[in-house]
C-alpha cells in the first residue's frame, strides 16, 4: 500500500458525506446503497464513522460529472478515467467525482459503482495507489464478483487511523506471491498449450512479459467462475477445460463459458453421494482417460465413452506410489503427470509408475 | 505484422497521455516511439512498468500497452 505523500488525514473521526447529484444509470436507492456500502468497508476497519447529510457542505462531497468540471482535471469520455478523488482536507479535499460518461451498474457489467466508490474513498481518506493487484487501491479497474478490502488495504488505512474498536478485527484476502516458497495451489490445468495455476481469486501463468509470472483475477478470463476452485482439467480433443468446486463443475472453451453449466458431479460422472468435492483432476491426452483424485482414492473416467471405468475407486498409493495420499492439483505435460501436494511437486511417469523428480510447487515461475 | 504507422501513432498517443496523466510526464515532451532514446519519457515509462510489475524495458511493449488501455482511476500513480 502507499500513503498519499505528506500523509494527509482527517483529524476528526466522525465524517459527513453528501451525494450532490445522481447518475441516471441507476435508481437513487441503488446509488445510495452502493455509496453506503463503500463507506462501510472503511468504517469496519477503522475508528472512522460516516454520516450522510442531504444539504450543505459535507466533508466528502460525491458527484457525477463529465469532461471539464472546474477542477482542472477534466474527464475523458467513456472508458479511460472512471473517477477521481481528492486527499483529505477542506473544500475540495476528500471529494469524489464519478465520470458520468461511464455506465454505472450494480453487477459485474462495467462499471460497478460500489467497486469504484470503494477505491475512490480510499483516496478521500489518505491512501494512494497500491501495487498489489489484489488490493482495492490498485489503479486499474478490476471486478472479481465480490468487493472487499484486501489485507493490503486494511494495513494501509490502519497505518493512518489505527484499527476499529471492533472486537473481532476483519482480515482481508492476501494476494499470492508467485515466488513465495510456501506457495500452494488450489488447481492447475493446461489451457491450449499453456499451464494455468489457480489460487483463491487468482490465476498465475508463466509468460515472457513478466519477470516472474503473470498473476491476475480469474474473472479476467471467466467472470462467472467462482473463486477458490478445487480442481480443473483440459480435454484437449474437445478443446474444453472443466473447473470444479464442491459438487458443481463448469466447462469453458477458450474464454467462453459453455451453456448449461454448472452441472452436478454426481449425475454427470456417476460419483457416489459420499463424494462432496474433487481434490484434483487430470485427463491423459493420449488415452482420453481422466483421473479424479478424492482424499486418498481416485476414479478413472473415459472421456470417449463418457462413463466411469469399472473397478474404481482405487487407492492413490497403489497406482501412484510415492506421491502420498492426497493431491491438491495435477496436470499433464508431454505425457508426464505433475502432482502437487502442499509446496511439493512430483513429476510422475504414468507408464513406469515412477516419480522422476521432486520440485518446489512454484518451480514453473522464473523465481 | 509490423504495426501500420497509424497504429503506431495511436499507440504513441496512448503512452504519452498515460504518462502525462499518471506519471507526471511534462506535456509536450517529444513523442515516445519504439526507437526512443534515453530521456525523461523513457524514465517515466520504466517507472510505470516497475509499478505494474512488468519487465522494465523502457519500451511500450504489448503488455505495457494492454495495461495502459485498461479503464482506471484518474488519480496519478506517483506524487504530483
Amino acid at each position: 500500500f502507499v500513503l498519499t505523500p505528506g500523509n494527509p488525514r482527517w483529524e476528526q473521526a466522525q465524517l459527513t458525506y453528501r451525494i450532490e447529484n445522481y447518475t441516471p444509470d441507476l435508481s437513487r436507492a441503488d446509488v445510495d446503497h452502493a455509496i453506503e456500502k463503500a463507506f462501510q468497508l472503511w468504517s469496519d476497519v477503522t475508528p472512522l464513522t460516516f454520516t450522510k447529510v442531504s444539504e450543505g457542505q459535507a466533508d466528502i462531497m460525491l458527484s457525477f460529472v463529465r469532461r471539464d468540471h472546474d477542477d482542472n482535471n477534466a474527464f475523458d469520455g467513456p472508458g479511460g478515467q472512471l473517477a477521481h478523488a481528492y486527499q483529505p482536507g477542506s473544500g475540495i479535499g476528500g471529494d469524489v467525482h464519478f465520470d458520468e460518461d461511464e455506465r454505472w451498474t450494480k453487477d459485474f457489467r462495467n462499471y460497478n459503482l460500489f467497486r469504484v466508490a470503494a477505491h475512490e474513498l480510499g483516496h478521500s481518506l489518505g491512501l494512494a495507489h497500491s501495487t498489489d493487484i489484489g488490493a482495492l487501491m490498485y489503479p486499474s479497474y478490476m471486478f472479481s464478483g465480490d468487493v472487499q478490502l484486501a489485507q493490503d488495504d486494511i494495513n494501509g488505512i490502519q497505518a493512518i487511523y489505527g484499527a476499529s474498536q471492533n472486537p473481532n478485527q476483519p482480515v482481508g484476502p492476501q494476494t499470492p506471491q508467485v515466488c513465495d516458497s510456501k506457495l500452494t495451489f488450489d488447481a492447475i490445468t493446461t489451457v491450449r498449450g499453456e499451464i494455468m495455476f489457480f489460487k483463491d481469486r487468482f490465476y498465475m501463468r508463466a509468460t515472457p512479459f513478466y519477470p516472474e509470472a503473470e498473476l491476475n483475477f480469474i474473472s479476467v478470463f471467466w467472470p462467472h467462475l467462482p473463486n477458490g476452485l478445487q480442481a480443473a482439467y483440459e480435454v484437449a480433443h474437445r478443446d474444453e477445460v472443466l473447473f470444479f468446486k464442491g459438487n458443481k463443475y463448469w466447462a469453458v472453451q477458450g474464454q467462453d463459458m459453455l451453456p448449461g453449466y454448472p452441472k452436478d458431479i454426481h449425475s454427470s460422472f456417476g460419483f457416489p453421494r459420499s463424494v462432496k468435492h474433487i481434490d484434483a483432476a487430470v485427463s491423459a491426452e493420449q488415452t482420453g482417460k481422466t483421473y479424479f483424485f478424492v482424499a486418498n482414492k481416485y476414479w478413472r473416467y473415459d472421456e470417449y465413452k463418457r462413463s466411469m471405468d469399472a473397478g474404481y475407486p482405487k487407492k492413490i498409493a497403489d497406482d501412484f506410489p510415492g506421491i502420498g495420499n492426497k493431491v491438491d492439483a495435477v496436470f499433464e505435460k508431454d505425457g508426464f503427470f505433475y502432482f502437487f501436494h502442499g509446496t511439493r511437486q512430483y513429476k510422475f511417469d504414468p507408464k513406469t509408475q515412477r516419480i522422476l523428480t521432486l520440485q518446489k510447487a512454484n518451480s514453473w515461475f522464473n523465481c | 505484422f509490423p504495426a501500420t504507422s497509424k497504429t503506431q501513432e495511436e499507440e504513441e498517443e496512448v503512452v504519452q497521455k498515460y504518462l502525462e496523466n499518471y506519471y507526471n510526464l511534462k506535456t509536450g515532451w517529444r513523442k515516445i516511439s519504439k526507437q526512443t532514446g534515453p530521456g525523461q519519457s523513457v524514465e517515466k515509462l520504466k517507472q510505470m512498468q516497475e509499478f505494474f510489475g512488468l519487465k522494465v524495458t523502457g519500451k511500450p511493449d504489448a503488455e505495457t500497452l494492454k495495461i495502459m488501455k485498461q479503464p482506471r482511476c484518474g488519480v496519478p500513480d506517483v506524487a504530483n
